[in-house]
């Protein structure tokens, strides 16, 4: 009956208790709390439509409609229980759409590790899966990006630099590659999610970002690969996904050194061998 | 070198031709995948193992750790975990392993550089392995630290005190 809250010594993670959803997080330490409403979504790829016949694709981003559908709408939400050096919260959002949301002792970011597929198309709709966060962030159209993980750029909703934009695509033409890391912020507070691959996201309203996790498409965006981006997988079903973002949610001052640390230990991650029982001669 | 260079011609062709990411005909994506991707790695793995212990033993890699799937850990009572930090600076690192556990018996993680025994939570999941075994690794810079692993039945665990076996080397 009552919210579920996970915690270490850095953050505070709330899930609604009704939705099952995130909710909020606190900065423990430098005392932000904010709303973090946390959703998996998908987009309709588009197969074409009167202003444009493209369609969605592996390199072409088209959703038929600026607004996603609910992975769905009766989550189930479960506490791993209180334990020394993880805790845990699981997510399904439906059959094909799980995540785990961790905080470990001595670890200052949020570990979200999200399962998607196979995603469904007997419906015979294209999906893109997205995961989106929103705040009350006074980000004001402006969202950061990484570029190859080096220069970090600065994105203006429904803006370019360098020429005069007729945007036509509301949710496409506001999405750019995260390769390592995207964030949003206003004068105080920033939060920043980095990735462990490369995926396409956005900020589309001010103080939300989103990220692509996963795609599978029956359309096909004449390109030149002729074969819509429909990976069957083993079983023939579609393929599963799993990957993970790490949340770091702290004053704008204090992130920059953050994400940059949490960024190295993300590309540059431990590597686990195994030997047998009596240890091997290791040099 | 020749070892290496597998992966290195494998990376190449996927970096040219924007492999596995929906933008070639399946079978082509397959083929990167499979077959120039995968036997990269392998032979990339041949490489490590040999360097760290100068071709005395061959350790085991598992690449589906991230759904809890590893029949050499599963399946073995007593092992070794060997964990490499890139970095050029230490680290402290929670590691996964997945485990097949029962309630009757404990896992013993022992840091083998210092002997310490070391915090450890066992959770299960619904992944391959019923069980996950998770404790936090300190790495130094541009090098490895070593942990002794092995499941003892509760009871016993509690009247005698682990010692590791081999030799220790820092």
């Amino acid at each position: 009956s009552d919210d579920i809250t996970i915690s270490n010594e850095f953050y505070s993670v709330n899930f609604n208790r009704n939705s099952g959803l995130m909710d909020s997080i606190v900065n423990i330490e430098s005392g932000i709390k904010i709303p973090v409403h946390q959703d998996m979504l998908w987009y309709n790829g588009s197969m074409g439509n009167n202003a444009s016949k493209q369609q969605s694709g592996a390199y072409i981003f088209r959703p038929n409609s600026s607004t996603p559908f609910h992975c769905s709408n009766d989550g189930k939400v479960k506490l791993s229980g209180s334990n020394p050096l993880v805790q845990e919260v699981y997510q399904k959002f439906s059959d094909w759409a799980y995540q785990v949301v961790r905080l470990y002792k001595g670890i200052k970011h949020i570990e979200v590790e999200w399962t998607v597929g196979p995603i469904p198309v007997k419906d015979q709709w294209g999906k893109e899966v997205i995961s989106r966060y929103e705040t009350n962030i006074d980000s004001n159209g402006y969202f950061y990006t990484d570029a190859n993980g080096r220069e970090v750029l600065e994105r203006k909703k429904n803006y370019r630099p360098t020429w005069k934009l007729n945007q036509t695509e509301p949710v496409a033409g506001n999405y750019y590659p995260v390769n390592s890391r995207i964030y949003i912020r206003d004068a105080h507070v920033q939060l920043t999610v980095l990735t462990d691959r490369s995926q396409g996201g956005s900020s589309l309203s001010s103080g939300a970002l989103e990220l692509m996790v996963h795609r599978r498409l029956l359309g096909e965006d004449s390109k030149g690969v002729a074969e819509p981006l429909n990976e069957t997988g083993q079983f023939g079903d579609g393929l599963i996904t799993r990957g993970k973002h790490w949340l770091l949610l702290d004053t704008v001052t204090s992130s920059a050194k953050q994400h940059r640390l949490l960024g190295e230990e993300a590309f540059m991650s431990p590597l686990v061998m195994f030997g047998g029982a009596t240890p091997p001669a290791l040099v | 070198t020749s070892k290496s260079n597998v992966l290195r011609a494998a990376m190449g062709v996927a970096q040219h031709h924007d492999a596995v990411s929906g933008t070639s005909k399946q079978h082509v994506a397959n083929d990167y995948a499979k077959h120039k991707l995968k036997s990269g790695g392998r032979h990339c793995k041949d490489v490590i193992s040999s360097v760290i212990t100068e071709g005395s033993s061959n350790l085991t890699f598992c690449d589906y750790m991230n759904i809890t799937l590893c029949d050499f850990t599963q399946n073995s009572n007593r092992f070794t975990a060997v964990v490499y930090n890139p970095l050029a600076r230490a680290v402290s690192k929670y590691i996964r392993i997945p485990v097949d556990c029962t309630p009757s018996y404990i896992f013993v993680v022992i840091e083998l550089v210092t002997g310490a025994r070391l915090t450890t939570q066992v959770r299960r999941n619904r992944g391959n392995a019923n069980c996950e075994l998770v404790f936090l690794a300190k790495l130094p810079a541009l090098g490895y630290n070593s942990f002794s692993i092995e499941k003892y039945k509760s009871s016993a665990t509690n009247k005698r005190l682990f010692t590791p076996k081999g030799k220790v080397v820092n």
